[in-house]
């Protein structure tokens, strides 16, 4: 069997309530830039680490992390790439 | 606007229309093969106009001139580059152009002398570019969810490899965006999602394997080519809904499209060609009528298709009459059929979805050899809300163990007898991942009863030589049945589906009926007076009533269709455009609304926000009143707002008491000693707390208990007790910086708790632990300077 290996990206996706305010201030607390909403999906926003590795095989730890213990972050998941294919 | 109405074949000046082959016959040298029917849906006035599709993939060149006309800036955005414009990248290799080719399929303009002609030349087409760079969760999730309110389709060509050993789909945020796109997208009439099947026919894969293809919200679509055989790259599998033309082997016709750098190609193939072709017919049917819904999309496929001359060995007729197969579900997309269809639809009955789990009982997967599991469905008839009876989608949801994911092969029989292959056997799949909680979606069975006898097998063919000491196991499967509870089909669109004939142009070059020449019996709906032709839209004059199409076709009816009343002689009128029924065609005279409008019945009108005073009755689409007193309410009993002089209590409106009073549905009560307000009797009921006690956890107390800190900033004055950070045992305010002690294991550093060993020891090769402290303090190492800072503080704390 091929061992496939995540990729992990410096993007997240987190669901913050409580608008985009709020989303603001908990991306700048811990160092993520907020690029917005994704999409059409209310209080899913797009957040975006500059300082953290761009592509790799580990998920990314560090003090941005415990963005995952504020109470308002109600899930939070780092992108991982998948391999999509044209028909 | 073209005037195609009177044409007898049509004609545009772009010098690819006469090789244009999947659209008409470009010549008479041999009859022409069942068509899709484009021209005839042309010829009844739709070109696609008002309609919006987007195309998501590498982005669109929307500076071609065959789309710049009907390029859409709203439909459109760059997910890969985070701003609003589609364009490719260009490189050597046109590694981009896969988006242009699919918009050019859909929307290309019609009779610019260009190039080509899309199938809805009128309608206004974007692009999503969102495959020429990392593809993540969210960037699906932003792409299928892109202006919901605006776009109305989104196609896609693409998905996860076609290989044969790839088992993978939409992850939770564009599972979410699916739910949400069919829920609120087209102001809620559910957005239109069309997708490529797949082309790992080489590789024997199997397109169950893709969730994409495989979801209820997307319409799958399957290739055949110009003679109808099979194409090489076909994936089989039982959640194709319908196939529209591609290309086939290398001497069959191609897809003649727009391609990148202003250019065309005729050399577009496999099913990427596929999806955007379905899309342009689509199109086509929601100009017919906007106000179909996702499923009715669906439904009016899977009643229009045909099979037509399509090669397959497993064609079946399932036991509501509509003849299914795996490689091209319900047969080759009829435009003309859709756009009529589409005319007269009357929206389905609510879906409703019964989740039926069957025993948890594991059951042994033998080498060559089947578990059968049989499971007795009463399709939730105990549950109005989830009843169903007739069905749409069936999704088996499986969870299974074994050495090697590619023997396997799972088969579902309905309890008419309907049996679809939910998958097959895959060559190249070694994985030994099995299939966990993975959904399985079949369409065979649509339109039949749910109730009954569903069997279950799984096949375990053993394809090579591989672990036989570890079985297989079927750990746990459950039956998903999406449906209605009532027959989804109202009389006025019943009729049997039979394959339409086809004349050819060789046969019939007018393609039309001569009146002198027709002497055959007329359609049961003309009067005495005669026909000249077997339709109802020839007859010289109606036994009942009439209704007149956009392009000045008189129909014969019965009754008045949806959306038409009887206003004078026997002429069928149209209602108001968000009227269902009527009594007049003005807006305030209707009597039923169209799905998304509610009807006030004060003032006979149908609108999308009832007034003040009522709610929006979603089963009834009517403004149902609020209860008395309320001046704002979701519901008869669920008021959100009172009248003047009244305060909600709970759902409902009531006297406003005085402070430390509440309302007890008689009158004012005082409230319990310790609470300042309350909503109810007892300790229980307070909301605020008296003097000298703090409310913790709904309730009052003298002082804030362990893991909880004092609240000063509650409102009006009041303290609470908040519960501490997780991390924190104790601590003197919010967030993991306040702690004032830590849990066991943990030490406090400046107001956080962080892991009891935060240094290493002088290897660098473990965490300190307390035999490497006892070491560290038998040997006093913490007065020498130079060690103070690898493991002295940990030790410390330590003890």
């Amino acid at each position: 069997p091929v061992c496939r290996t995540r990729v992990y990206t410096n993007h997240w996706a987190v669901k913050i309530a409580g608008g985009f305010a709020e989303a603001d201030r908990i991306a700048s607390k811990y160092g993520f830039i907020n690029v917005g909403q994704i999409g059409a999906l209310k209080d899913y926003y797009h957040f975006y680490h500059s300082r953290t590795i761009k592509r790799s095989v580990l998920s990314s730890r560090g003090t941005h992390s415990f963005i995952s213990m504020e109470p308002k972050v109600e899930w939070i998941q780092q992108q991982v790439v998948k391999k999509r294919t044209k028909r | 606007d073209y005037d195609l109405s009177h044409a007898q074949s049509t004609y545009f000046n772009d010098p690819k229309w006469p090789s244009m082959w999947y659209m008409h016959c470009s010549d008479n040298t041999h009859p022409c093969q069942s068509d899709m029917n484009i021209e005839g849906a042309w010829k009844r006035g739709y070109t696609g106009k008002n309609i919006v599709v987007t195309i998501l993939d590498d982005g669109i060149e929307r500076t071609h001139p065959d789309l710049m006309q009907n390029y859409d800036a709203l439909a459109s955005c760059d997910v890969n580059g985070n701003d609003l414009d589609p364009m490719p990248r260009y490189d050597a290799s046109n590694e981009n152009k896969h988006g242009t080719r699919c918009a050019g399929e859909v929307a290309a303009t019609a009779n610019n002398s260009h190039c080509t002609v899309g199938i809805a030349f009128n309608a206004k087409i974007g692009g999503v570019r969102m495959l020429d760079g990392d593809v993540t969760d969210m960037v699906e999730a932003k792409s299928v969810s892109y202006n919901p309110q605006h776009v109305h389709i989104y196609s896609a060509s693409w998905g996860p490899d076609d290989d044969g050993k790839t088992v993978d789909g939409p992850a939770p945020l564009t599972r979410q965006a699916f739910e949400n796109g069919v829920r609120m997208g087209r102001r809620g009439l559910g957005s239109v999602f069309v997708w490529a099947s797949g082309n790992g026919g080489r590789s024997k894969d199997h397109c169950s394997c893709d969730g994409y293809t495989n979801s209820i919200y997307t319409i799958s679509i399957s290739s055949t080519a110009e003679s109808g055989k099979k194409p090489w790259y076909l994936e089989e599998c039982s959640s194709t809904l319908a196939t529209t033309y591609s290309s086939g082997e290398s001497y069959d016709k191609k897809i003649i499209t727009t391609d990148l750098r202003q250019r065309c190609t005729d050399n577009h193939t496999g099913t990427s060609a596929s999806a955007p072709m379905a899309a342009g017919i689509i199109a086509l049917a929601l100009e017919a009528n906007p106000f179909l819904t996702w499923r009715d999309v669906q439904h009016v496929i899977v009643r229009t298709s045909r099979a037509g001359h399509l090669n397959a060995n497993d064609w079946k007729t399932n036991a509501a009459g509509f003849k299914v197969s795996h490689l091209y579900g319900f047969g080759l997309m009829d435009a003309e059929a859709m756009v009529m269809e589409a005319e007269k639809w009357t929206t389905v009955p609510q879906q409703h979805v019964c989740v039926e789990s069957t025993d948890r009982q594991i059951k042994t997967i033998r080498p060559n050899s089947a578990v059968r599991s049989i499971y007795k469905a009463s399709g939730c008839s105990d549950n109005p809300n989830h009843h169903v009876n007739y069905l749409e989608h069936v999704v088996v949801r499986i969870t299974i163990t074994h050495p090697r994911r590619g023997d396997l092969a799972i088969y579902l029989t309905s309890p008419s007898g309907t049996r679809s292959q939910l998958l097959a056997n895959r060559l190249f799949d070694h994985s030994m991942e099995g299939f966990k909680n993975w959904e399985f979606m079949t369409i065979h069975c649509w339109g039949e009863r749910a109730a009954g006898d569903w069997v279950l097998e799984v096949y375990d063919t053993p394809s090579q030589l591989r672990n036989f000491k570890t079985p297989g196991k079927l750990k746990e499967w459950s039956l998903v049945l999406y449906g209605t509870s009532v027959q989804p089909y109202s009389p006025t669109n019943e009729f049997p589906k039979v394959e339409r004939f086809r004349y050819s142009r060789v046969e019939d070059p007018t393609d039309d009926y001569g009146a002198e020449d027709y002497a055959g019996p007329c359609d049961p709906e003309c009067s005495e007076v005669g026909c000249d032709g077997p339709g109802p839209d020839h007859c010289s004059d109606c036994l009942h009533y009439y209704y007149k199409l956009k392009n000045n076709t008189r129909i014969c009816v019965s009754s008045c269709p949806p959306g038409h009343f009887h206003a004078d002689k026997k002429r069928c009128r149209k209602c108001a455009p968000n009227c269902e029924s009527c009594f007049g065609s003005h807006g305030d005279q209707c009597l039923s609304c169209k799905y998304g409008y509610f009807l006030n019945e004060e003032t006979s009108s149908c609108v999308t926000q009832c007034p003040d005073g009522s709610y929006e009755d979603i089963k009834k689409n009517v403004c149902g009143k609020c209860s008395e007193n309320c001046k704002a309410c979701t519901g008869f009993h669920n008021c959100t707002e009172c009248k003047g002089g009244l305060s909600l209590q709970g759902s409902r409106c009531s006297i406003t008491c005085e402070d430390g009073q509440f309302f007890n549905g008689h009158d004012c009560q005082p409230c319990h000693r310790f609470c300042a307000t309350c909503a109810g009797a007892g300790a229980d009921g307070c909301i605020n707390c008296t003097e000298g006690y703090v409310m913790e956890e709904g309730r009052c107390v003298q002082s804030c208990s362990v893991s909880y800190y004092l609240d000063h900033s509650s409102e009006g004055g009041y303290k609470s007790c908040k519960r501490c950070d997780n991390s924190c045992l104790t601590c003197n305010g919010p967030g993991f910086k306040n702690c004032s002690s830590c849990p066991s294991g943990y030490l406090l550093d400046l107001g956080t708790c962080q892991m009891g060993a935060i240094c290493r020891d002088a290897t660098e090769e473990s965490w300190a632990e307390g035999g490497f402290c006892a070491l560290v303090k038998k040997n006093n190492l913490c007065q020498r300077k130079v060690l103070q800072q690898l493991c002295c503080k940990t030790c410390t704390f330590q003890g």
